[in-house]
Parts: C-alpha cells; structure tokens; sequence
C-alpha cells in the first residue's frame, strides 16, 4: 500500500500545468522525473509480486503451507525500452516476456525487443515458434551518445490475442542457428 | 518504377523520389499526402511589454507566419519483411524518422527522433512535423478533448466572438492529447499522437504537431529560464510516434474510420504493460 500511495501523491503532483507542459524551472523538472521513477520503481514491485501469485496458481505443483513458491519470476520493467535499449533482452540467453493487457477487450500487440544479434526463437505457451523478423536499430538512434546499449537489432513479433485484464507469455531463447542480418530492399537504395 | 511503397493489406505509403511520403492509399481512396518536418524561428520580443514577449516556456510565438525547412532529399533505406515494412529517414544530423506498416493495422506509424535542436545561429527553434492531404477541409478541423470529444476549430475563427487574429500561426494552434483530425465529404485524415503536442491546420488539407523546441529567451510569465534544457552538455532529445489514419470519410462502411481510430488510440494510449524476466528454466518447466 506504501508503494500504491506513493505512486497515487506522485499522479497528483503530475496534474499540475507545470508538469504536463514544462512551464517549470529545470530543477523542478528533474524532481517530477525523479519522484515519477521512484513511484514506478516501487510499483514495479507490486506488479512483480502480483504476477508471481497468478504465474503460481497456473502451476500445476500443489502449493504447500510454508513451502517456497515453485516458481518465481524477475517481472522487471525496462523502462528505456522507447529508446531500444533493455539489459535483459541484450543480455540474456533466454528469457521471459509477460504482456498484461489493461483493456476490456482483447488485443494484438506487435512486440519490438532490442537485441544484439539475429539468433532468437520465441514460443508461445502452446510450443508453437511464432514468426519472427528483425530490423536495424535505426542509425540515428544507434549513435545517441548517451544511450548505453548493445542492440543494434529489433526482435519482431506479434503478440496475438492478449486477453482483456490478463495477460500472455512469451519463451525467448538464443538459438545455434545461423538467421540472416536485415538487410535494406536493394531495389530501394 | 522510380518510386517506392511500403503496406500491407489495409494501408499503402508511395514516397517520391527525393524520399518524402508522397501518396497514401487505403480505404479505397487514394490522395496526394506529403510529410516533412519544418521549423519556426522563435520571436524576441521586448519582455517589458505584454504583447511583444518572447517565445519561451508558456507562448508559442514566431518570429513570423513563416517555416523554414531542414531539407530538400533525406537520405531513406527500407527495409522489408513478413511482419513489417519500415522506411528509414534522414532528414539531417538532427531529424530522423522511421515510418511503418505492419501487417493487419489499418495505420502506419511515423517514430520520430529531433535534437539536440542546434542553437549556434543563435535562434530559437520550434520544430513540427507537418502533413499536406489533398483534402478539401475548408478551414475546418478537428481536436481532441483529453482523448474523449472532438472539438470541431475552424481556423482564424472563434465562436463566442469576432475574432481578429494579429499572429495567425499562434492564434490557430490548439492543444491535441491524442488526436487531430481533418476531411472533406470523400477522405478523412486523423493523426494520433503518443503525448500532448500543440497543433493545427493552416491550410486546406493541412496538418501540423509541435514535437521539440528549443528557445534562448525567457518569456517573462514566472520561469525566469529560458526553454533551453542542456541534458549531457548537449541540447535534449526527443522521440515519439504519430499514427496517420486515412480513408473515406462516409459514414456507410464498417467500421467507419472513427471507429478505427478510437480504437487504434485505445490500443495505443492503454497499451499493454510489458515485463522481462530472465530465466534458468527449460522450456518445458517454463510451461
């Protein structure tokens, strides 16, 4: 509840014109970023403890009093996945991908992953290998100088069918195969 | 033979040979529809009287009803797959942009990427992303009300009284949260935008957002700072998306094109939350 009320007084600084329109000295506005993150971070925190509970009564091992949950997963955030750039998809061998969806209805999401080389097979959760395309990070992007990243690549694919207030997950995986760069349309250059 | 497209089953971009957008096919109509990223000089005023401030923080002033351009022939590379279509653009060492269609959507999505806003001449600059439809909207448009109505602008024209605009770039601007929207009795042309932006309409068929600006002079409404934030000892830089809509304007299909972009704004604004976590499991133990 702390990390939910922290998050609800931080929404309510965020109404004012000074906030959503950067009428505010410099210094103000590095407060607001610095109080919008630390809200996220603590409900970050929240998301990640609720998901363990749903991921848990999915699985299919008893749950025992006192017993370790079976299964528990990071849930983390990338927060600067706007810029390409998420230490977990450019770091990791395999992962997971969790989409919640806030509608009321359902809907198809395209998912775009920085990654650092072409070599991934993402899976369903009914072992299907769902389809995949990759494309450069654009070079403007790439040459920022202060992101801080090893994706040169965007991993593709269409997350079908995410159900209204519930979520789909996604296996990721490096695989020994060789897979093609991207390359541009050479009709177009 | 010259010309290139990218789309999908819904929606067709044709860009020029110079390498701006120059057509855009969907809905079974098909109009001339350019897109180029321009800019305002931002105005100096003499802060001491009311109406002759600068351009700062709080107002959107130029120094006249007039845009320069960055570029005549950005530099495009596209790329092409079964997922999606994307033209890369570089319109100079500060404007980028990359516009897509992925199969199955009925828009196509322009990210993109301005700053740090050079500032060594010395001006003030406010940078917008303009389309120009041949679409015959007769001064008329339309924006959004946080995300719910659609408030119906005619330009140089207010309701409750006779107006005589002395600064027609300015005095047209309106607040856009998610949308903006023009037509004629034949094509509709909506924009969605990922944040508040300003924007307007300054001609027939014509649509423009502010994405970045950076300004040398206080406006003197209580700031006391210029617009002119210098992150990593360079200017910032901003990134985004806009989603052009674009078809018939009758109200006989289904869905209508409203529908579509009420819910392309629902599924863009309430988007799904995403989370990674990295795992030691095997597949199967994942399941």
């Amino acid at each position: 509840l702390p990390h939910l009320g922290f998050m609800r007084e931080t929404m309510g600084v965020m109404q004012h014109h000074d906030a959503v329109t950067g009428t505010e000295k410099q210094k103000v506005a590095y407060d607001y970023a610095r109080h919008l993150s630390v809200a996220m971070r603590a409900c970050s925190a929240n998301a990640r403890s609720v998901l363990n509970v749903l991921v848990e009564g999915d699985s299919p091992r008893p749950k025992r009093y006192g017993a370790p949950r079976p299964f528990k997963f990071e849930f983390k955030t990338c927060s600067l996945l706007n810029i390409s750039s998420c230490d977990v998809s450019e770091q990791s061998e395999r992962f997971v991908l969790t989409l919640y969806n806030p509608l009321g209805h359902t809907t198809d999401e395209y998912v775009r992953l920085p990654v650092p080389d072409v070599n991934y097979v993402v899976k369903d959760y009914k072992d299907v290998v769902l389809d995949i395309q990759y494309v450069p990070v654009a070079e403007p992007v790439q040459n920022l100088t202060f992101r801080e990243s090893q994706a040169k690549y965007e991993l593709i694919f269409l997350a079908s069918e995410l159900p209204a207030f519930g979520y789909k997950s996604y296996y990721i995986t490096k695989s020994n195969g060789h897979h093609m760069k991207p390359v541009p349309d050479p009709e177009n250059m | 033979s010259s010309l290139i497209d990218i789309g999908n089953e819904f929606i067709r971009l044709t860009f020029d040979t110079n390498g701006f957008l120059a057509n855009v096919e969907s809905d079974g109509v098909s109009r001339i529809v350019s897109q180029e990223f321009l800019y305002y000089e931002a105005a100096i005023g003499d802060n001491r009287e009311f109406a002759n401030r600068s351009s700062g923080a709080y107002i959107f002033r130029p120094k006249a009803d007039r845009v320069r351009t960055v570029t005549v022939a950005p530099e495009i590379t596209v790329y092409r797959g079964d997922l999606v279509e994307e033209v890369h653009q570089k319109f100079n060492d500060w404007i980028s942009q990359v516009i897509r269609v992925y199969k199955g959507q009925r828009y196509a999505e322009f990210e993109w990427l301005v700053g740090p806003i050079p500032i060594e001449d010395g001006v003030g600059k406010e940078i917008i992303t303009r389309f120009n439809a041949d679409i015959k909207s007769e001064g008329i448009f339309y924006t959004d009300s946080n995300g719910r109505e659609m408030i119906k602008r005619l330009k140089d024209h207010r309701d409750t009284w006779r107006v005589k605009l002395l600064e027609h770039t300015a005095g047209n601007y309106y607040p856009v949260t998610t949308k903006i929207a023009l037509e004629d009795e034949h094509a509709r042309l909506a924009i969605l935008t990922d944040r508040a932006q300003g924007g307007s309409s300054l001609a027939d068929g014509s649509l423009e957002l502010m994405v970045h600006r950076r300004l040398l002079h206080d406006d003197a409404f209580g700031v006391d700072e210029s617009l002119n934030e210098t992150a990593y000892g360079q200017g910032l830089v901003a990134r985004g998306k806009h989603y052009l809509i674009f078809g018939s304007s009758q109200l006989d299909q289904s869905p209508t094109l409203q529908a579509v972009e009420r819910f392309t704004q629902l599924e863009k604004t309430v988007a799904p939350w995403t989370f990674l976590s990295p795992t030691n499991y095997s597949y199967t133990q994942w399941r």
